[in-house]
């Protein structure tokens, strides 16, 4: 409940007519996302621990302090997938199934993406990251790839995926 | 890759001479439509005149009523592969876009970054992109109102009183929420866009739709802000990057469309949430 309360003022201020409009002055601008980015932490907090209780498992690999997301995925940019073999679970919040593109931020090579729920690997694609993005200013990241696949997933559920980089099969960068 | 075209079921995706994207409907022969960067310099006014204030934060005032073109024509590469088919084009250093096809996937997302939008020669800049169909709207659009209702808007008009625009293109812009839609009743054609966020929008032209997607400006319009919109990082003008999906067809069963159009809205709007976890070195990945 504590850490939803940031979510919730934080939605309860940016309802304020400047914050729906952006005709707030820029100091302002830059208290929104503040205040945004903060209830964004806590609700991944909140959605880590979900997700650690539907794997009732318990395995311990998905302690809450193990589990990211990253915001800056509009810019391709995500510290923990550039350079590292890694897991991927996704939550759906429709009530229906779907399939849907995803997106990942990694350097050039060949991946492997399997899916933990059947053991089947998916097939996926590289697409460059364009330099128009990989030059915007401020950007800091070592990827230069974006590695696509479909996920299938069930209503209101997850999935997890795991992503490894089979290094033997590097192709070299341009 | 050699190829300057990229498809999936549904569409084929080409840029012509003019370094404008062609559109083409397999299964609706006779739809297309072309796209395009354009932007509007903005008015530069006095604000001590009710009808002479500069372009700002609050109001839209172009200076002119056509908006202009990029002289130079786009480079662009093509990327092709089993789940996407993707156009990389840029139409200038500070205008690029991502053209995508998804195999399976009944829409054509345009990706697109604008910015830092050049100011050296002292001028704001409204930046807007326009789909150009072959589609008759009869001066007619629709907007959302909120994500929720489609209301029709109608060109140089309002409902309850002889309006004459003095402002012909900014009378004519509308909230776009998340979708904005033209039919053409004879062809019995509609055409839809759906946007990543809240944007402004028009159709100026029958078949056309107009959506403003950055601008900068460089005074303030004195309703109340007290500063211009003229946001910088890294000592440069902003950067940014958003998506139009384009979505089309028949509407002769029109219950087929709108579920198509509502199903994207969806997961558009209601995207999968990705948690990582890093799998460290020596460590085994969890099993099935």
């Amino acid at each position: 409940e504590k850490q939803l309360e940031h979510f919730r003022e934080a939605m309860g201020v940016m309802q304020h007519h400047d914050a729906v409009t952006g005709t707030e002055k820029q100091l302002v601008a830059y208290d929104y996302a503040r205040i945004l980015y903060d209830g964004m932490q806590q609700g991944t907090n909140i959605a880590a621990d979900a997700i650690r209780k539907w794997r009732s498992t318990g395995n311990s690999n998905f302690a809450p302090e193990q589990m990211h997301t990253c915001m800056q995925l509009n810019i391709s940019t995500c510290l923990y997938t550039e350079d590292k073999d890694f897991v991927l679970a996704i939550y759906n919040p429709l009530s229906q199934k779907v399939v849907s593109p995803i997106r990942v931020p990694v350097q050039n090579g060949k991946y492997n993406v399997i899916d933990l729920a059947d053991g089947n690997e998916l097939t996926s694609q590289i697409v460059p990251i364009p330099n128009s993005v990989r030059e915007i200013p401020g950007r800091k990241s070592t990827s230069t790839h974006e590695l696509v696949f479909l996920a299938s997933l069930p209503p209101l559920g997850y999935k997890t995926y795991t992503v490894k980089r089979s290094s033997e099969n590097i192709s070299p960068q341009v | 890759v050699t190829a300057n075209s990229i498809g999936n079921e549904f569409y084929n995706v080409s840029v012509d001479e003019y370094g404008q994207v062609v559109v083409e409907w397999k299964k609706q022969k006779d739809m297309e439509l072309t796209q395009s960067f354009h932007y509007y310099d903005a008015m530069e006014g006095n604000n001590e005149e009710f009808r002479n204030r500069s372009s700002g934060a609050y109001i839209f005032r172009p200076k002119n009523t056509s908006a202009r073109n990029f002289v130079n024509s786009a480079s662009y590469e093509v990327h092709t592969g089993p789940l996407v088919e993707e156009i990389h084009q840029c139409v200038t250093d500070w205008i690029c876009q991502v053209i995508r096809v998804y195999s399976g996937m009944e829409y054509v997302e345009f990706d697109w970054l604008v910015g830092p939008i050049p100011v050296k020669d002292k001028i704001g800049k409204e930046v807007v992109t326009r789909y150009y169909s072959n589609l008759n709207s009869s001066g007619e659009f629709y907007t959302d109102s909120n994500g929720r209702e489609m209301l029709k808007r109608k060109r140089n008009y309002r409902p309850t009183w002889n309006l004459e625009l003095e402002e012909p293109i900014s009378g004519n812009y509308y909230p776009v929420t998340s979708k904005i839609s033209l039919k053409d009743d004879e062809k019995l054609l509609k055409l839809s866009l759906l946007t990543d966020r809240a944007e402004g929008g028009t159709s100026m032209r029958d078949g056309e739709i107009e959506m403003m997607i950055h601008r900068r400006l460089l005074k303030d319009d004195a309703f109340g802000v007290g500063e211009a919109l003229n946001e910088s990082a890294f000592g440069e003008g902003l950067v940014v990057r958003g998506s139009h999906y384009i979505i089309g067809g028949s509407i002769q069963n029109l219950d087929e469309l709108a579920v198509k159009e509502k199903t994207l809205a969806r997961q558009l709007l209601l995207r999968p949430w990705t948690f990582i976890q890093s799998i460290e070195k020596n460590s085994s990945a969890p099993t099935p």
